[in-house]
């Protein structure tokens, strides 16, 4: 699975996610990916975020808009929103995976509970920042 | 205003380290890196988030070495589904398509969902016909093998289990049990 999730010099949030899906999986298996709120969502107020991983529990939790609901609804921040989700909610019933999240601020996270994700941000006119495993 | 920033993956699992030579990780790195600073010139150069993470999303799916587009798995009857989704923050719209295997880039198929048709998600041949009455030219499905794929499907059908993108390698040592 591939996403991007980006904030504009105008203050819009985009998300964007795209897959092949699971190796070995049944003939139309669809997993959380193309659905909004699960594998993909972006909202005008707080966050945009796109996901990878086990996606059938991604659907489950809609782990997507969760992180905006923890974010709109408790006032977490984008990084404890997205802490609790992947590394809390989604392991609880066998999720493996992470996902990627920008804010209006302009903060980005990446929390992953999988060895590795591969991943990596850039601020306009700044060098890309790119990582594989936890260093 | 804050700053214009794009943050991208590709993929999550649990790829060994142990399995990943040096010269692969370099690949990775590049790659990640080219797609980004893709990302980044479109949003210096005043570009909208949702152009910048579409973008993105397209040259993500052209690399071999991702799951999406050219390098997606396998499904257990050798073929591809894919799917994809884009949203825009600013007006709360989605387009998504699923189970299509004649598209190259399913990304710009779930943005034409999003911007010309009064849905959300199209699923196989139905997304396929929407796309190429919109100007979509249809590729074979075989685009998007790989023999790296194909050895992966192999693996995992030996061994009777789904897998995420990159927990698909040789078993290693510590894994062979019986």
């Amino acid at each position: 699975t591939v996403g991007a999730v980006a904030l504009d010099e105008h203050g819009n949030l985009a998300a964007a996610t795209s897959t092949g899906g699971m190796t070995n999986k049944l003939p139309g298996r669809v997993g959380d990916s193309p659905l909004p709120g699960a594998g993909c969502y972006a909202n005008d107020a707080s966050v945009a975020v796109s996901a990878t991983g086990t996606g059938e529990v991604f659907i489950r939790t809609l782990a997507a808009y969760d992180i905006a609901a923890l974010m709109d609804y408790a006032g977490l921040s984008l990084q404890q929103a997205s802490e609790r989700v992947v590394m809390e909610k989604l392991p609880a019933l066998g999720g493996s995976g992470g996902i990627i999240a920008v804010d209006r601020e302009g903060n980005v996270a990446m929390p992953f509970n999988s060895e590795g994700m591969y991943r990596g941000f850039g601020y306009a006119g700044d060098a890309p920042c790119v990582g594989i495993y936890r260093e | 205003m804050a700053k214009a920033v794009i943050a991208i993956h590709g993929g999550a699992g649990a790829l060994a380290r142990a399995q990943m030579s040096a010269e692969q990780e370099q690949r990775y790195i590049e790659a990640l890196s080219g797609v980004i600073e893709a990302g980044q010139t479109i949003l210096a150069q005043g570009g909208s988030a949702l152009d910048a993470v579409t973008e993105a999303v397209r040259l993500l799916e052209e690399c071999p070495l991702f799951n999406a587009g050219i390098g997606a798995v396998f499904t257990r009857a050798g073929t591809h589904e894919l799917d994809a989704c884009v949203m825009d923050g600013n007006t709360l719209k989605a387009g998504a398509v699923a189970g299509v295997s004649r598209l190259r880039n399913p990304i710009l198929a779930a943005r034409l969902v999003m911007e010309q048709s009064p849905h959300v998600l199209l699923t196989g041949e139905g997304a396929e016909q929407f796309a190429f009455e919109h100007g979509v030219e249809p590729v074979s499905p075989s685009l998007f093998s790989t023999p790296e794929r194909r050895e992966q499907l192999a693996r995992a059908r030996q061994q009777g289990e789904t897998r995420l993108d990159h927990d698909s390698g040789p078993l290693d040592e510590d894994q062979k049990f019986g």
